[in-house]
């Protein structure tokens, strides 16, 4: 409980730091391999043509998404907690100076894979994302409300593979919006980037 | 670190009640999705045939797991964590009385859907299945190398939809032998069946 208020109090701390420069920051979470990466990297490449944008990815160990992130064309911090389930607003903190945040615009936090513990720490982003995937199965979102009470989007991804995995769309909003009625709700394929745009423009990133 | 020496401490009262038992019991682990409870059940139907198998279900909340599990012929407890990140041995031990263990031959358990917490808690079985998906992508193993170290088999599961998401096999394979030589591979298909008789051979639960 006094651990988490300390993570509330230092969030509170990036949040007002990252308000004063007029940066818009949002928390991305989901599952091992929901798609965090491919879709910030998507993001980053299509907001990089009119804005400055840069990127934290957070992993328990190795650069492989700070790289893939950075291909895009984003500047990219990896933090790795080497064995921390979950980025948290002190590692947000120690970050944040090594951007020129008088110039950024934007910046993605990509949480490390888990669908539980990142929910009870926020980092300082002023909106938290969730990425779940269609392969993860038609259930993953009813047994894990708490991670979507505090997110304001939901990427449900790998569209391409639901009639492959037998899990139908529809449902699949229906459970997020009874969870939380005002979650945006977008269907996207990281791969193609279809959906990325309306992605975008729900997290109010287009200006 | 206290809670964990703690949870070692009734991890190895578990281990003794099941051995006093002659019961062998194995803590399966997974991603979200990844095919833990389809692999327990196909299990469970399998072994059910010529011996007594109970399951314990883990998740934060519901009890669909469970159902679906209990549907194969396996006498079925939920655990719910309410929020927690991973079953404990507390819990375990607060289950196993729940079960006839004079009659009981094997256990299985289903750990939270989480790549990451449930490796620092040993519930007190004899070992650990680690369930991966092709759909999590390629890199979920050499990312995630601790959970490995403490398994004697992983599954490399939904191989269906391998080409779909273009991840090597053989390549996922030598991942997790680079971090753990003796670890048993199998390739499973959760929905057909395929691999799940050798994966009970590799677990050495066939007798
Ligand atoms: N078929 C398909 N594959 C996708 C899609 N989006 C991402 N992928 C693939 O899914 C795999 C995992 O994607 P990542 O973006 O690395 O997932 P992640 O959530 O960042 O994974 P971690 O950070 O390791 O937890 C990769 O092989 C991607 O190419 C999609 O919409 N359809
Ligand atoms: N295509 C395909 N789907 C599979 C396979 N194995 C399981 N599934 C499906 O994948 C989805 C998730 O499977 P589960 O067994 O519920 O996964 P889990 O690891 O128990 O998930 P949680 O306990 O919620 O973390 C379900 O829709 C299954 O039918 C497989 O080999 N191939
Ligand atoms: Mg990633
Ligand atoms: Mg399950």
């Amino acid at each position: 409980k006094s651990l988490y208020n300390k993570n509330e109090a230092i969030a509170s701390i990036n949040r007002r730091l990252l308000e004063e420069h007029g940066i818009k920051a949002v928390d991305i979470l989901g599952s091992i391999g929901s798609g965090k990466t491919t879709i910030t990297g998507c993001m980053a490449e299509i907001l990089g043509k009119k804005k400055a944008v840069a990127a934290l990815a957070g992993d328990i160990t190795t650069t492989i998404d700070a790289d893939r992130i950075r291909e895009k064309g984003a500047e990219v911090l990896q933090i790795n907690t080497d064995g921390g389930c979950h980025l948290d607003a002190n590692m947000v903190k120690n970050a944040l100076p090594m951007f020129d945040l008088e110039q950024l615009d934007i910046l993605l936090i990509e949480n490390v894979g888990n669908l539980i513990c990142p929910g009870g720490y926020p980092v300082g982003a002023q909106q938290r994302m969730v990425v779940v995937s269609t392969t993860e199965g038609p259930y993953m979102i009813v047994k894990h409300p708490y991670i979507f009470k505090d997110a304001s989007v939901v990427a449900i991804n790998k569209i391409d593979l639901a009639a492959a995995m037998e899990v139908d769309l529809a449902q699949l909003k229906a459970d997020a919006l009874t969870i939380k009625p005002d979650i945006r709700v977008v269907f996207t394929n990281g791969r193609t980037g279809e959906g990325i745009s309306e992605l975008i423009a729900a997290l109010g990133l287009t200006d």
